[in-house]
């Protein structure tokens, strides 16, 4: 419903984001 | 009744209100049992964070808004409390789903992943009460007859990153997550979101001192001793 691009890859979660997969 | 930009602010406000429950202070069951599956339960050191945030915040925002507006900016900090453990819980979900699995020590015991998100939540919040909307972004209301201003003033982001003294680069890393997490953010709000996103991407992220610089570094370090691939005959 909105124009925002999502950049991220299914593998990269906000786990990786923030090292700790 | 025609839309106005006062009645699309006020419809917001409702909305936000509306998508957050008012015993969301605490966290939901769901989200206590993601802590206790937890190698070291988060919990005290969380409520020790909102503690400490939360008077900081209400602080800093009376000083940019006018001294009555303590309470109100506690008000905000409440209804961004319940955003943050709403917008995580439905993270940590998204996460168990990908990852298959339920133990998120690391994550959960990042103080900077906690102070991103609640800074994204907070200034979810502002916006949509029109307080830091920026100036070519529409609506700019807020004061009202609360006798406070914040048209006035500058909460505008990255006022927020000062405030929690969060790195613009920790904040950029959480934007989309949270967009994804809560698929109730109005069209205004994720616009809002992606300014300041490119707000990080193209100025704040490259001022002096920023994280950015050490991890291009080592970036840069760790590739050049990586094999180089020959050309092809």
């Amino acid at each position: 419903s909105h124009d925002y691009h999502f950049g991220l890859e299914d593998h990269e979660g906000i786990s990786e984001l923030f090292d700790c997969d | 009744p025609p839309q106005t930009p006062i009645r699309a602010a006020m419809n917001s406000i409702q909305q936000l209100r509306g998508d957050l429950p008012s015993s969301g202070d605490q966290p939901s069951t769901n989200l206590a049992t993601y802590f206790k599956n937890c190698t070291v339960d988060p919990t005290q050191d969380m409520l020790k964070r909102l503690e400490t945030l939360g008077q900081v915040f209400s602080q800093r925002f009376g000083q940019a808004v006018g001294p009555r507006c303590v309470v109100l900016g506690r008000q905000r900090f409440t209804l961004g409390v319940r955003l943050y453990y709403k917008v995580m819980e439905a993270m940590l979900k998204s996460e168990e789903k990908r990852l298959s699995v339920q133990n998120f020590s690391k994550l959960l015991n990042d103080s900077t992943f906690h102070t991103s998100l609640l800074a994204c939540a907070l200034e979810v919040v502002m916006a949509t009460y029109g307080e830091s909307s920026f100036k070519t972004g529409g609506y700019n209301c807020g004061g009202g007859s609360s006798g406070c201003d914040p048209a006035e003033t500058n909460v505008c982001f990255p006022w927020i990153l000062d405030v929690v003294n969060l790195a613009a680069f920790d904040f950029y890393k959480v934007i989309e997550s949270f967009i994804k997490a809560d698929p109730t953010l109005s069209k205004d709000i994720v616009k809002h979101l992606e300014t300041c996103e490119n707000l990080i991407m193209e100025r704040i992220a490259w001022r002096t001192g920023s994280v950015l610089f050490e991890l291009l570094k080592q970036e840069h370090e760790g590739g050049a001793a990586e094999q180089i691939e020959t050309p092809a005959s």
